[in-house]
């Protein structure tokens, strides 16, 4: 599963 | 957040503080490419639409909130507050080039196809090869400020520091991004060669100068 919610990074 | 991530953050935070610093304390943005600038605000603006509808944390918050308005600031200062020192006849790269092929990318690998994510990999994609119409610059001039390259070596320094994060955040949380991890080593890659004349010549306290 792609990381979707993953955007956590700058 | 690991420690790598967080250096790499406060580089990136450092290069943004050294190119004001630069711009100020100089009055002047020569050897400073409005392109790529205008690049980097046009990767934050693509990048951080999840700022109305994904919270993180407030670290996240706040960075983003300073990385559009600090890019948007030194676009302003380059374009009204000191146009008169940016030499557009040096700042050729056509940019088109950049803009057209990362877009294309972004709408074939992207992580969902929905404008959000499109633009979240097109802003990925952006971001690696913005640098581009600056060290094009560089590359012309064949000389720069000792202060412009410490901007740049910061720049790269954040880079480089979110390599070790992706190789820690694999083994601590089985988290792999890879379209950001494929576009950051190419980013980087950017960078090595910059990097072999600034630590060979600019920390030895010589001039950045280019081999002819």
């Amino acid at each position: 599963e792609a990381p979707k919610d993953n955007h956590d990074e700058l | 957040m690991n420690l790598f991530r967080l250096l790499g953050d406060l580089a990136h935070l450092a290069s943004i503080f050294i190119l004001l610093h630069k711009i100020q304390t100089t009055r002047s943005c020569r050897g400073i490419s409005f392109k790529t600038q205008a690049l980097y605000v046009l990767v934050f603006l693509t990048r951080y639409v999840d700022l109305f509808f994904h919270w993180v944390s407030l670290y996240n918050f706040v960075m983003k909130i300073f990385f559009i308005a600090s890019s948007c600031y030194i676009l302003y200062l380059m374009k009204y507050r000191f146009r008169p020192t940016h030499d557009p006849s040096l700042d050729t790269f056509k940019i088109e080039y950049l803009l057209g092929p990362c877009f294309v990318l972004a709408l074939i690998f992207n992580y969902h196809f929905e404008l959000a994510e499109v633009l979240w990999a097109f802003s990925i994609y952006l971001e690696a090869v913005a640098i581009f119409p600056q060290l094009f610059m560089l590359q012309r001039t064949g000389e720069a400020e000792a202060i412009t390259t410490h901007y740049l070596a910061a720049l790269g320094v954040y880079r480089a520091l979110y390599i070790p994060n992706w190789i820690y955040r694999y083994f601590t949380e089985g988290v792999v991004d890879p379209i950001a991890v494929v576009a950051g080593i190419v980013q980087t890659g950017l960078y090595l060669d910059f990097f072999y004349v600034y630590f060979t010549k600019v920390l030895q306290g010589q001039k950045f100068e280019l081999p002819a």
